[in-house]
């Protein structure tokens, strides 16, 4: 039987290969190795599986490839949101947060909602509250931008303004 | 999204998801990566599970504590479970996606419906597979 184990993803959706560069497809399989590192360091180290969680989606985060991490998915605004979750099989705890902008690692910010608070879900300037109390770094907007996610959002933006269809999973999964 | 599920050597399971959304999303619209129960659930005795998808569908089928609840009461195995959310329950309802899963034992399961999803696993044997399509 497996002692431990770890997966993880980086969204899925409509991957087309003809866009995909041999290089390009490298660099995604590198960040999902350093992904599973993180969390593998924490299970080889004798962690529990919430630390290995959040090291992993911290990594995950921090990665511009993925379309959750710094290039997090614009609303039709142009302005970011950030949304996450954690929960321990153990006990059944919860944190989330929704709609919000400024940590670093947004699933930092639900796991101090769960840690540090009696409630599973904080939405607003209360979320933020926890996550500052719980001394997580903060960055603005030029941290989580990238070129392609910006391009992602005019193209859309476009193809409504002139009533297109809209749905392509890729667009649909962000 | 992104998200991660892990078993760890004491038989603990967690789940964890952050930030899907659609692009161009309207403001204040939240999908099912921050539900419990819908992109997001773990729970020692059945499974942990991360999803990534059309968030709406994930929230109405309640797909993460689904399969949960498939190996709780109909007794299926894990992979058993997570394939029928995700090739029955989601596809047919315009639920295009995937989603991560671990059991109790370990075992692993990442099943898709869409073209490719980003994904790795890692055990602790010390394998590594990282996969696209």
């Amino acid at each position: 039987m497996t002692k431990f184990s770890l997966a993880v993803h980086g969204g899925a959706g409509t991957i087309r290969k003809s866009s995909l560069t041999p290089a390009l497809e490298a660099e995604y399989h590198a960040a999902l190795r350093r992904a599973l590192e993180a969390g593998h360091d924490v299970l080889a180290g004798h962690g529990t599986a919430i630390d290995a969680v959040t090291a992993a989606v911290c990594a995950l985060e921090d990665e511009p490839l993925f379309n959750a991490g710094r290039g997090a998915v614009f609303t039709s605004e142009g302005k970011q949101e950030m949304d996450a979750a954690i929960m321990d099989g153990t006990t059944r705890a919860a944190g989330a947060v929704g709609g919000i902008f400024g940590p670093r690692n947004p699933i930092r910010a639900a796991r101090a909602v769960m840690d540090a608070t009696d409630h599973v879900m904080l939405i607003g300037p209360n979320a933020l509250n926890v996550a500052r109390d719980a001394g997580l770094p903060f960055e603005d907007t030029d941290y989580f931008f990238t070129q392609a996610r910006w391009d992602a959002l005019q193209s859309t933006l476009a193809m409504r303004a002139e009533g297109k269809e809209d749905d392509d999973p890729a667009r649909r999964h962000g | 999204t992104v998200g991660a599920v892990a078993r760890d050597a004491a038989g603990h399971l967690a789940a964890a998801t952050s930030t899907g959304g659609m692009t161009a999303k309207s403001p204040g619209r939240v999908g099912d990566t921050p539900l419990i129960g819908a992109g997001t659930f773990a729970d020692n005795a059945t499974c942990a599970v991360s999803g990534t998808g059309h968030g709406e569908v994930f929230i109405r089928w309640c797909a993460a504590s689904e399969i949960a609840a498939r190996m709780r009461h109909a007794g299926q195995s894990l992979a058993q479970a997570a394939d029928h959310v995700v090739m029955h329950d989601l596809a047919l309802n315009d639920g295009s996606g995937g989603l991560i899963a671990v059991d109790a034992d370990g075992n692993l399961s990442l099943p898709f419906n869409c073209e490719g999803m980003y994904r790795g696993t890692v055990t602790q044997d010390g394998r590594f597979d990282t996969r696209i399509h």
